[in-house]
């Protein structure tokens, strides 16, 4: 089953 | 002092309608340019953000940037009473107020409900999005299609894979009870009424949760026109801009990837 990403790798915080 | 005045407060309920069932609260952060808000959703799968530009609206007066801590369940409450004509005006102090307030005025100016939002502390931090990234393929849309082709697939499973090759988009679906497939082509002509556009640099595959894409049909009434932008390992950007440059509603949604 594909697994769900986690958006925090994504987006540097600022 | 910050004040901001609709003309007509469909604009912000439609905006409002596209978010609230993503995010239960955000700062809604005033500059100069206008309002906006980032947020991510509680499981950090999806991210939305909105640009509402000083543009859209009769009056803008911001005199220096102000933070409002916003319960979007409470705003919608608030903006329920105002009908789809009335102009709206939200007034705040920008020297840490602890409400906002909403005057909903009807159009023949003979009826003004006043109400004010309590305003909430909200420890958010702020993401720094890549502008305009190179993105493999490109796809553009009726929002009307978009709202059928995902209202539909989500209802047979969750798992929605987006595959984009020359000129031909395919959404495919597989759940519990089958699977299907829609196939999209590039319409021909540019004046077509409703046309579908296909860029692609690279041809690109990726798979994604049904529920949010189905979720994302809340902004259709925003906008006529949809664009989705894809990259593969990153999230899928997808953009409802209102008419006239006067903002936006963007997601941004982490892809699925098999372990």
């Amino acid at each position: 089953t594909p697994v769900q990403n986690d958006l925090d790798e994504f987006f540097a915080v600022c | 002092m910050f004040e901001a005045k609709l003309t007509e407060s469909t604009t912000i309920k439609r905006v409002l309608d596209a978010i609230k069932d993503l995010i239960q609260q955000a700062n809604f952060d005033c500059s100069a340019d206008g309002l906006s808000l980032q947020a991510m959703d509680t499981p950090h799968v999806c991210l939305t953000t909105m640009t509402l530009r000083s543009q859209a609206f009769e009056v803008y007066r911001c005199d220096r940037p102000l933070s409002m801590g916003i319960n979007l369940s409470s705003i919608s409450k608030i903006l329920k009473c105002a009908a789809s004509k009335d102009s709206v005006k939200i007034v705040a102090d920008d020297e840490g107020a602890d409400c906002a307030e909403f005057i909903f005025e009807n159009e023949s100016a003979d009826r003004i409900a006043h109400f004010e939002l309590k305003l909430m502390d909200i420890d958010s931090e702020h993401l720094s999005i890549p502008e305009d990234s190179d993105y493999q393929a490109i796809i553009s849309m009726p929002s009307a299609e978009y709202r059928r082709i995902f209202s539909d697939l989500s209802i047979i499973g969750d798992t929605i894979t987006i595959e984009i090759n020359k000129n031909t988009a395919c959404f495919s679906v597989e759940g519990d009870i089958g699977n299907g497939s829609l196939n999209l082509a590039q319409t021909d002509s540019a004046d077509e009424k409703n046309p579908v556009t296909i860029n692609v640099k690279e041809p690109v595959k990726m798979t994604f949760p049904g529920k949010y894409l189905n979720t994302f049909t809340k902004a259709v009434p925003i906008s006529e026109f949809v664009t989705l932008c894809l990259t593969d390992g990153n999230p899928l950007a997808i953009e409802f801009s209102l008419p006239d440059e006067a903002g936006f509603v963007r997601y941004f949604l982490a892809p699925k990837i098999d372990q």
